[in-house]
């Protein structure tokens, strides 16, 4: 589920 | 999502928490700077635009959600609670909001990875939340008597950013392509802001006296 831009961060 | 990223969300709840606590049973907002939050407010508006439209997971949903509504919640208690609000140090808490979210959107204007109103939000966020603690330094050094809940905020933030580095770290050697140079930089200068503070937090806790920082 994590995506490639990082953008899975808060 | 690995053991940095998790520990370093949790800290940053644990910050909100320990916020939350303070002002709802103590009804005190002493030593808050109304500024970072009202700062923090606006960087998550920004970062979280994508909301609803972006699901990653339903943890990512929901901790989003923690944020967003939290960040509201204290400005408001700040601001409107008519017990907290009288706690609020208004003549010290002087940072001008604007000499921080102005640069940083021309910056994110400037510096990002792609010129999309979403992507130039997104950058705004992570240059905004890298200067937001600012006041909130500020005022703590021109406050005498720094109380435990306050001084555990701000170290619970700044355990936040460490472990945030220590996440980027690990996964830039575990998975291919993590690259973020705005991200890292933003994430790095954040983390020496709170270099000081931390210094003298742990100075007082190995010393076992009360947290004061030198004006």
């Amino acid at each position: 589920t994590e995506d490639q831009n990082g953008k899975d961060e808060l | 999502m690995n053991i940095f990223r998790f520990s370093g969300d949790m800290t940053h709840l644990m910050s909100v928490l320990v916020l939350l606590l303070k002002i709802h049973t103590i009804k005190s907002c002493a030593g808050i700077s109304l500024k970072t939050q009202e700062l923090y407010a606006l960087v998550f508006l920004a970062r979280y635009l994508d909301i609803v439209t972006n699901f990653i997971s339903l943890y990512n949903t929901i901790m989003k959600l923690i944020f967003l509504g939290s960040s509201f919640m204290i400005v408001w208690y700040i601001r409107r609670h008519r017990i907290v609000r009288r706690s609020y140090d208004k003549e010290h808490d002087t940072f001008r909001h604007l000499f921080l979210v102005l640069p940083c959107f021309i910056l994110a204007l400037l510096i990002n990875e792609r010129s999309a109103f979403k992507e130039i939000m997104w950058t705004f966020s992570l240059y905004l939340e890298a200067v937001a603690i600012l006041p909130q330094l500020v005022l703590l050094q021109r406050t005498k008597n720094i109380d435990n809940l306050t001084g555990q905020y701000v170290f619970f933030l700044g355990a936040y950013r460490a472990l945030y580095i220590c996440n980027w770290i690990y996964r830039y050697f575990t998975e291919p392509h993590y690259v973020h140079w705005i991200t890292w930089i933003s994430g790095l200068v954040q983390t020496l802001l709170y270099a000081d503070f931390f210094y003298y937090y742990f100075n007082s806790w190995k010393n076992n006296v009360k947290l004061q920082l030198p004006a």
